[in-house]
């Protein structure tokens, strides 16, 4: 039997709501209730770059395990900010979002940096603008996970963060057992 | 840190990522996931792979784009996926790092170090998704 359409996505667990997503796209069977005519990415014909987009995207409305979507990752200043890509492998074209602020629908930007632009990377407040232009709402991106983690790492005496020959010294053993170390 | 890979049912291939990244960055951090060929990279003559880990090292090896263009001169997934862990691993031995490859055809693999990672997969008349955990190397 053919192995197509295929999704492959890191990690498992809660991650599979977004393999299932991206399947179901190019099934034909997507679960997205909004009117297709007013979605500018419909998925009634939905390609890989769609599946793709509908993965990313059920993965950040569940925000599969906390890393991804809003509410999770705190930065120094408590802020959640947000990356996204999408690369399409029949053209090689890319849209990406880095450091994105106040927007949750990161993959739903880059869809727009991919499509809309001939960019392939917006950044910080200069995304957060494009994508305001494009009608995505500005809202704040934190939750009560992420503001308790904050207040947490700011209340230790040793701050295990990604800083470099400053003091408290982050690769303390000391430190560095007070957290689990954060990754992407 | 959400990395995706999909091929439909023509064969096209796109892949991409989507994380609020890793957490009490320095703000104005970007990491990997934006980065064509670190977090993400797809080639419909070639396949597709994803990747997650500690992304301000992934970032300086492109281990997407690296295990693609393996694929490209001929290398098997598991391979590719495990030449491009094994590139990080040999600068920085403490690196954690996963790679899911998959090549046009529909073959898969990972490749992992740092610790045991796992990809989700899902595919031709499959009721559900499938997990495949990857031993560190």
């Amino acid at each position: 039997p053919s192995p197509f359409p295929l999704v492959v996505n890191t990690w498992a667990g809660p991650f599979t709501v977004a393999t299932d997503a991206a399947f179901l796209a190019l099934a034909g069977n997507s679960s997205s209730s909004s009117d297709p005519s007013s979605d500018p990415f419909s998925l009634s014909a939905a390609t890989a770059i769609d599946a793709v987009h509908a993965g990313c995207t059920a993965c950040e409305a569940a925000r599969c395990d906390g890393t991804v979507g809003p509410g999770g990752s705190p930065d120094e200043a408590c802020e959640t900010t947000l990356d996204a890509l999408l690369i399409d492998g029949r053209t090689l074209n890319v849209g990406a979002v880095a450091g994105l602020r106040r927007v949750a629908a990161a993959a739903t930007v880059a869809r727009h940096v991919l499509e809309l632009t001939g960019h392939s990377l917006l950044v910080g407040d200069q995304a957060t603008a494009y994508a305001v232009r494009h009608g995505l709402a500005e809202e704040n991106l934190s939750s009560a996970e992420s503001r308790a983690a904050c207040d947490a790492w700011r209340a230790r005496g040793c701050l295990p963060n990604f800083r470099a020959g400053v003091v408290p010294d982050p690769d303390d053993p000391e430190c560095a057992a007070a957290a689990p170390r954060a990754h992407d | 840190t959400l990395s995706l890979i999909a091929i439909d049912a023509r064969g096209n291939i796109a892949a991409g990522t989507t994380t609020n990244g890793a957490a009490h960055k320095i703000p104005g951090r970007a990491g990997d996931a934006a980065i064509p060929g670190s977090g993400a990279y797809a080639d419909s003559d070639v396949g597709a792979c994803g990747a997650t880990g500690d992304g301000d090292i992934m970032m300086r090896f492109l281990p997407c784009y690296q295990a693609v263009e393996s694929m490209r001169r001929g290398m098997a997934p598991r391979d590719a996926a495990r030449d491009a862990v094994a590139r990080m691993a040999a600068r920085y031995p403490g690196v954690r790092a996963g790679l899911v490859v998959v090549s046009r055809d529909g073959v898969h693999a990972g490749a992992a170090c740092g610790w045991e990672f796992q990809y989700a997969w899902r595919g031709g008349g499959m009721e559900r998704a499938e997990v495949v955990v990857v031993e560190a190397l």
